[in-house]
């Protein structure tokens, strides 16, 4: 799975995520990447987001959804809802994956609960900025 | 606060140093840096923030390192069958295509879908049809085959067998 989640200088949220899917999938199956609220979600009055993981879960947990969702109602922080949806909420219950987050304020998080996460970054203030394991 | 942001992925998992060669790597980190490059030139001018998620998104579609376009994993049938989806912030506009197996960059069907249909997903034939309706490029399917996703799937495959039969 690959994705992306931009703001322009005027002040605009998107996100895309794209995928083939998980290995010997069954023929049919369909993962989060394509499911709006589940893989990916943006809200200029929220944020941004697009998911990579094992899709069953974040689609059941309606993931980026509940990201903006935890923004917007419950005033947490972009790095407090992400991180709460992929630690507190997925992984005790075996969800592996991770999301890229981005609100209109400039601010990016990449949370995941496995090994690692094919991850970069680059905003009008800061280089460009390229990670793969946990522990970068 | 920065003017604009972009920030990608390329999957998550068992991504360990072991698991990796220093060569790939190497291989990896250009294409996520070409990939962030291709969508802050649009920022940076000006351009629109679904003009960058889409302009990052085919850099990742076009390499056979991510599981997305060229390189997509296969099914227990051994076809490839990829999904995409998009959404603007601003107005909450979303679209998204599954299920499709000859649309050489799927990210760009579900921005079509998003911005000329009414609906937000379009699935299978259907979809194919209408991002070939839309002048979106569709490709024979032997284009998505990489011989290192035919190994994990036939690997996959073997390891289904002997389940199978204990």
């Amino acid at each position: 799975t690959c994705g992306a989640v931009a703001l322009d200088k005027h002040g605009n949220l998107a996100a895309g995520t794209s995928t083939g899917g998980m290995t010997y999938k069954m023929k049919g199956r369909v993962g989060d990447s394509p499911i709006i609220g589940a893989g990916t979600y943006a809200d200029n009055n929220g944020c941004a987001i697009s998911a990579t993981g094992h899709g069953e879960f974040f689609i059941r947990n309606v993931v980026a959804f509940q990201i903006n969702a935890l923004m917007k109602y419950k005033d947490l922080s972009l790095d407090e809802a992400a991180r709460y949806m992929i630690f507190e909420v997925l992984k005790p219950i075996g969800g592996e994956g991770g999301v890229i987050a981005l609100d209109t304020l400039g601010n990016i998080s990449m949370p995941f609960n496995t090994a690692g996460m094919y991850r970069g970054t680059i905003t009008s203030d800061k280089n460009a900025e390229v990670k793969i394991y946990g522990d970068e | 606060q920065p003017a604009w942001a972009l920030a990608i992925h390329g999957g998550a998992g068992t991504i360990t140093k072991e698991s990796m060669t220093p060569e790939l790597e190497q291989q990896y980190q250009e294409k996520l840096d070409e990939a962030l490059q291709a969508g802050s030139e649009i920022l940076k001018n000006g351009g629109t923030s679904l003009d960058a998620v889409c302009a990052a998104i085919n850099v990742m579609e076009d390499s056979p390192l991510f599981n997305a376009g060229k390189g997509a994993v296969f099914t227990a049938e051994g076809i490839n069958e990829m999904d995409a989806s998009i959404m603007n912030g601003e107005n909450l506009m979303a679209g998204a295509v599954a299920g499709v197996k000859r649309i050489k960059n799927p990210i760009l069907a579900a921005r079509a879908v998003m911005e000329k249909s009414p609906h937000v997903m379009l699935m299978g034939d259907g979809a194919e049809k209408f991002a070939q309706d839309q002048g979106i490029e569709l490709v024979d399917s032997s284009y998505f085959f990489t011989e290192n996703r035919w190994n994990s799937y036939l690997k996959a495959r073997e390891k289904a067998s002997k389940e199978n039969f204990g």
